[in-house]
């Protein structure tokens, strides 16, 4: 990487970083990185999530983590799920989650920043950065700062979706980070009643996508009503599809 | 409005300024947007959107706008659809939409700020203001700078998508703006096959969400397949619902 990476700090020891973006907001970011997260936790591996979306953190409420996490001025102590993924949020440091964070970029980056050199990590296999959708402040300061081994991108089936994912893709390549490939999520939804299976969105254009950016679709995730409660154990039901996602991982 | 608000360019005469925000992504700001001005059109007032969305931008997709937009150092003409309905975004400025916006927040202020002094809007009744996702650079410059009547809030009924609604709302309040009310966005889909309302999403807490924020439900909107297609006249579908929403406008 190039000479601008954040050493990270020397208590910890960070094996893997994977970074999970689509530019886009809505599309599943947060809930994709909490299935990989999980995932890889139920085959022994320590991990730990950064949410790094500052100003909209959804991280906490997928994975039912509640108390506030606690540090000093130099180091911050990450809150812990139930079976032990690591979590650090903005909404874990603040009082009242419904408040805003009325930041500009230079705060936002360095709040990131402290995300990455200040928390007590300490022995992780692999750390998951949720980013926040866009290209600005937060997703420069994390290419350019956090060395990651990859990104997941992940997008819906509709062309104006895939156009801005295709931004975070360019983006991304211009800033030499690899990219893993495209999970595709809520590609349809089966009803309840009837068990139709029924496309939400009207894209039909996945396949050509994928062969102009040159990159493979990792997975397709369905519309699960249970993504929502993913702390308790929603995911269950999309735990082949993960193993597939994880495969080149 | 307080001391900091930007004159609009003097050649330009708007008489309604709209914001639609919701702090979370992908929950249909750019739809709603799009749906409003629409409706306000069709029904002979002159109106123009500024996608504030630098990073992100959806409106000329979502309108079948191709065109790029011309300007010259200090002013900057807006493109228009079909039906005259005046557009400036980013992706009408570039060559290539799939290139990405790689701008820290300095400079995405500037860009909005010019969108709304460079302009040459003229005669508008309404000017609707996409916002884009978050509570950063863009949402407090334009708070700042643009005097609005109120804004909209998008959300869809999910307690998550509530929580990042609601740290929008209390923004819009801490920077004096009025908020209108709550537009519910993907409220449910009808199956094309047996008729039977799913919900999407797990949320029936939005009754207590309003009751909480002291806000009133402008209206719902269904998920409909048409409505990526709103250059095709996939709005009027949604025409009463829309004028529904309308009605505190
Ligand atoms: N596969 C899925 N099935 C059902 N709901 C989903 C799915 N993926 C995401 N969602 C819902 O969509 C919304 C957006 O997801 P989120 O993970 O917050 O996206 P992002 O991080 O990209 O903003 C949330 O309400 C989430 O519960
Ligand atoms: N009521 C709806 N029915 C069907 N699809 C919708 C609806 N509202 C939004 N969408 C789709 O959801 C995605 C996100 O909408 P968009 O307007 O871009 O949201 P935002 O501006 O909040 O990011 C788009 O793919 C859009 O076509
Ligand atoms: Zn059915």
């Amino acid at each position: 990487k190039d000479q601008c990476m954040i050493e990270n700090n020397p208590m910890n020891n960070i094996k893997h970083v994977i970074g999970v973006m689509s530019g886009k907001g809505g599309v599943g970011k947060s809930s994709v990185s909490v299935l990989i997260a999980k995932n890889l936790k139920s085959k022994g591996f320590n991990v730990g999530i950064l949410d790094a979306d500052i100003s909209g953190p959804s991280i906490p409420r997928l994975l039912g983590v509640k108390e506030k996490i606690k540090g000093t001025k130099d180091i911050i102590f990450p809150a812990e799920t139930k079976d032990g993924i690591k979590v650090v949020s903005l909404n874990l440091l603040i009082e009242d989650e419904m408040q805003p964070v009325i930041w500009r970029g230079p705060i936002l980056s360095g709040t990131v920043k402290q995300f990455w050199t200040n928390v007590l990590w300490e022995e992780l296999d692999y750390l998951i950065i949720d980013m926040p959708p866009g290209t600005t402040d937060v997703a420069i300061t994390v290419m350019q700062s956090v060395p990651m081994n990859g990104l997941v991108m992940v997008s819906v089936p509709q062309d104006m979706v895939s156009m801005i994912v295709g931004k975070s893709i360019n983006m991304a390549r211009k800033m030499n980070i690899n990219v893993l490939g495209v999970v595709e999520n809520m590609s349809y939804l089966s009803c309840p009643e009837c068990g139709k299976k029924v496309n939400l969105f009207n894209g039909n254009n996945t396949k050509q996508f994928l062969e102009d950016m040159k990159l493979t679709l990792l997975g397709e995730i369905p519309m699960v009503q249970a993504i929502s409660h993913l702390e308790e154990d929603g995911y269950i039901k999309n735990k082949e599809i993960i193993d597939q996602i994880l495969n080149p991982i």
